[in-house]
């Protein structure tokens, strides 16, 4: 799991039984408390919050019963999110009989809150969910812990844990996902956990993540991939996000996948690039394209299987 | 790419969390994603007492008491010039 703090926004992305939408409360209390925000009280007339902008996704569980509270059912989750926010709307996005769909909240932006005129914002998010990891691949993000206590030992200021993580992330080549052309700074966290698993936190250019988590148990390994990263700007035009979605699928090599792709610019090259995706994934047959218009967002989801 | 100074250069470590931590029932895969934009842009936040304070001002301590809720610990935090980034248990 990873949270990502800017100075105006968080992303928090959790895996397993957590219960995200339980921080709610206490999160906007402290934000009102330590800082004062207008933003972070209720409103008097709907007894809501009405913050810039909320989202909230996940593709269904694997294991929906064994979920916490609210997280076993989609719907209550909603109507959690409906008991603090103002004007939100969920989507159940691809096919409602399928085991693989995709569920989003979004709230209505609030544009009263633009102070002041923005430089070009390239803000979009890429999300690869990734489902029946290749037997070897997922090997890879299983490390006995105990082989580099010598190693750990002599940095000191390090634990085994984010020893090995480092190494998963060397040997796999995920610090290399993006053609990084302007030599922007580069920053890197990542962990292996005891029996398995693998977390990464990998930040460029300052403002920019890319996040990695993977579960590699047979039978039901998993992976995902999510990013805020600007690819042309990094790569300097040299690479794309279809590329980027091949350097992943080659990591991991999933039975199937879904892609998500926010961007608030529909003319964006990169948003047109990969609405042409289905053939440029080699190995692997499209099953659904859908392309939502939410407000000033495009969406853009897709559903691969591995061609037979 | 990565290099080993990566590996000492957190702003926050938990190491007896990273030894201790058993990850065995973590079973699920697919996450849940909460994004929140209280402003816009950083340009928008107000300055109510005088001076601008932002989410990245408050202490690593209470993100910790706000993810007991959400069950999940700190393992680490890494701090570029504009964000924080807190890898998590789970």
């Amino acid at each position: 799991s990873s949270l990502f703090v800017y100075d105006h926004k968080i992303t928090l992305k959790t895996c397993g039984t957590t219960t995200t939408l339980l921080c709610l409360q206490l999160l906007f209390d402290t934000i009102n408390t330590e800082l004062g925000w207008d933003v972070c009280k209720r409103i008097e007339s709907t007894g809501k919050y009405f913050p810039y902008k909320v989202f909230y996704s996940r593709r269904c569980f694997m294991f929906p019963l064994k979920q916490r509270s609210i997280h076993k059912n989609w719907s209550n989750e909603v109507d959690y999110l409906n008991t603090f926010f103002s004007c939100g709307r969920s989507y159940l996005v691809g096919r409602n009989d399928e085991s693989n769909h995709w569920n989003l909240y979004v709230t209505e932006t609030n544009k009263s809150m633009v102070q002041k005129a923005k430089s070009e914002d390239p803000d979009e998010t890429l999300e690869i969910l990734m489902t029946g990891l290749d037997h070897e691949r997922a090997k890879q993000f299983i490390r006995k812990r105990g082989l580099c206590e010598q190693q750990t030992a002599e940095k000191s200021e390090e634990d085994e844990g984010h020893m090995l993580g480092f190494n998963i992330t060397k040997s796999t080549k995920l610090d290399l996902v993006y053609e990084n052309n302007i030599k922007a700074a580069f920053h890197h966290d990542a962990f292996a956990f005891t029996p398995c698993g693998y977390s990464a936190n990998m930040m460029l250019d300052e403002e920019y993540y890319y996040t990695l988590h993977v579960t590699p148990e047979k039978g039901w390994s998993y992976a995902s991939f999510e990013s805020n990263v600007p690819v042309a700007k990094i790569s300097q035009g040299k690479q794309d996000n279809v590329q980027v979605l091949n350097h992943v699928l080659q990591v991991f090599q999933p039975n199937d996948f879904c892609v998500t792709f926010f961007t608030k610019d529909d003319l964006k090259e990169s948003y047109s690039r990969y609405m042409q995706i289905g053939e440029q994934v080699p190995g692997y047959s499209r099953r659904d394209r859908i392309i939502y218009d939410l407000e000033d967002y495009q969406l853009l989801y897709m559903r691969f299987e591995r061609s037979l | 790419t990565v290099t080993e100074k990566e590996l000492t250069n957190h702003t926050y470590i938990d190491h007896e969390l990273s030894a201790n931590l058993d990850s065995a029932e973590a079973f699920e895969g697919p996450e849940k994603l909460l994004e929140i934009w209280f402003y816009a842009d950083a340009q928008d936040i107000p300055e109510p007492r005088g001076t601008k304070k932002t989410l990245r001002d408050i202490e690593v301590a209470k993100w910790v008491e706000i993810l007991k809720l959400v069950k999940c610990e700190v393992l680490s935090v890494r701090s570029t010039a504009v964000m924080d980034a807190f890898l998590l248990s789970e």
